[in-house]
């Protein structure tokens, strides 16, 4: 599969120095530190419980940065009114990761 | 619910 990432270029660097700034360690954010920072988006625990599952792929509890990468951007799409996905699209998925 | 037993690695459920 050779899709450009949704994510672009741009939004990468916003959503990575967000990475950087909630403190990382060995390159993964715990969801204990990813959780109040998607709260505060003010999206309901059922969308962002959905946001989660689709980013975490590898479902190990932690987002390294491509995964952060995904939830920040279905977070970001789902307060401009765009529906989470059930599955995540191919062209959603980290091309790091495919 | 969650296959493998574990608990959820998912912090909103």
């Amino acid at each position: 599969v050779d899709l450009p990432w949704v994510v672009k270029p741009e939004e990468k660097i916003k959503f990575d120095s967000i990475f950087d700034s909630l403190g990382p360690v060995g390159g993964m954010l715990t969801g204990d530190k990813v959780k109040p920072v998607l709260l505060n988006s003010k999206l309901t625990v059922d969308i962002l419980g959905r946001v989660w599952e689709l980013s975490d792929l590898d479902r190990d509890g932690m987002l390294d940065k491509d995964e952060f990468s995904v939830a920040m951007y279905l977070v970001y799409r789902a307060l401009e009114g765009e529906p989470v996905p059930m599955s995540l699209p191919p062209p959603l998925v980290p091309p790091s990761k495919r | 619910q969650y296959p493998g037993g574990g608990s959820s690695t998912n912090p909103f459920l």
